[in-house]
């Protein structure tokens, strides 16, 4: 079982490059599980036909802690088994707690024994890598981490904290951190920028994915351009990433 | 004193406006303090001619706690006093601990007393509403927050977030939320869209502020747009923000 993070700055594209890879992956026969780690809690929608499945957190909250596997984990497009952390209500607690109880009740439910993925994504916010936020990279859950980025400043200053914080605090022997992967915005000089930024980071960019419409078109019907546009370039670029980190991970 | 917070999600533009509206204020005669609460601690850059000045956390680890009012607090353009609260090495302890920090050592250090600002600006990080972030909206350091948003989809998020965080937790009689400062992106239909959230958050829009390329031409000689190009429309619009900022905080 190949644990892998997603981390990235908010909005960067770290959950429709994240479902489409899981769509990509379970499309050729891989158990899948993509657990959402971002408040935003919307990781799934495009495997779960635009549904917003409930948080961890929620059911928790809302069963008085009388959680079954069944009320948290979902399956989705291709099987992919999806789980979405949740966050607290804005402003009181911590915002990294929900991954922290998501993973407590994943593993109290035993859901890897039961689901047996192939691979599981964690789909990470990296505006701030601390807390629970920082729990993929700290707490061993991850094998390898992968950043998405942009061009666009705010993107790269992102992606070299989270690189830092591999660097500093990934427990000995886990959590490598495997490469940059390019969610093109467009902006002047974009493939020198992020490719400098790999170089000083001391890793590689995985892949470039372009900038597409079909994306929103696929977001529109609750798909990923996997499902929506199985024949597209844009499913071929993303189909293309499957392969490169299957060859990073070892898979 | 005013105090006042501007959140808004990283790269929208808090920065940018904290410190043009701080240049402007001080240009009238006014007694201002910029406070960076932002781990990225460049909120006062360009008041300081492009330096980047210690960061509170900073002082603290290299002088051992050995700390003066002047290692830490800088007067740039128009006398506006500058701090930044710096953040941890990522990773590593909450992110926002530099803004508890910060907070308790300006106050021991009577920083308020020593320079009698007419009106105190924190510059605050807005991705995640927790921890020390969640500071200047729990802890009654700030009588009114503005939240600086565009039209797009994760900055609207972040707003929605925030505003939600005030009216969660803004002690009692504290953190009145007075609106949002659009700070525009161009993106289709903006201007609705952003008037949709202030409506939906029981705000208004308090100012639009276009895009506008002196921004990036100011800031290559390290200067706001006030301090630039004083005689331009910018300088203007920024103007205009500074009336409509006092008015509605009562100055
Ligand atoms: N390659 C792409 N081409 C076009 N639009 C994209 C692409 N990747 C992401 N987007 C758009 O960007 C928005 C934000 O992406 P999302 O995956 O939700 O970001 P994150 O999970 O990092 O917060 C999505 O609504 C999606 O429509
Ligand atoms: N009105 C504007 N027009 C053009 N560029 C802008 C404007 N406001 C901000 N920017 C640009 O956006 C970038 C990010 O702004 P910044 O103030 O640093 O964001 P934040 O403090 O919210 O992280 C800045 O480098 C600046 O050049
Ligand atoms: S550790 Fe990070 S996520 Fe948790 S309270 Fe602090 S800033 Fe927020
Ligand atoms: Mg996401
Ligand atoms: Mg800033």
């Amino acid at each position: 079982m190949k644990k892998i993070a997603i981390y990235g700055k908010g909005g960067i594209g770290k959950s429709t490059t994240t479902s489409n890879l899981s769509a990509a992956l379970a499309a050729r026969g891989l158990r899948v599980m993509q657990i959402g780690c971002d408040p935003k809690a919307d990781s799934t929608k495009n495997l779960m036909q635009g549904r917003v499945i409930p948080t961890v957190l929620d059911q928790i909250r809302q069963r008085d802690n009388q959680v079954e596997l069944d009320h948290i984990a979902f399956e989705g497009f291709g099987g992919v088994v999806c789980v979405e952390a949740g966050g607290p209500t804005p402003g009181i607690g911590c915002a990294g707690r929900g991954i922290i109880t998501a993973f407590q009740k994943l593993e109290e439910l035993e859901a890897y024994e039961r689901y047996q993925p192939d691979i599981v994504f964690y789909d990470v916010l990296g505006d701030v890598v601390c807390g629970g936020f920082a729990m993929p990279i700290r707490g061993g859950y991850a094998d390898n981490v992968f950043i998405v980025t942009s061009g666009e400043m705010m993107a790269l200053y992102a992606a070299t904290n989270i690189a830092h914080a591999i660097e500093n605090f990934g427990k000995r022997g886990y959590a490598k951190y495997s490469g940059l992967i390019q969610n093109s915005r467009n902006v002047e000089n974009e493939d020198a920028l992020v490719q400098q930024v790999a170089r000083e980071s001391g890793t590689e960019v995985v892949k470039i994915i372009p900038r597409h419409k079909l994306v929103q078109q696929a977001e529109n019907q609750g798909m990923t351009v996997v499902e929506a546009f199985p024949d597209s370039e844009m499913a071929r670029e993303y189909n293309s990433l499957a392969d490169k980190v299957l060859e990073v991970v070892g898979l």
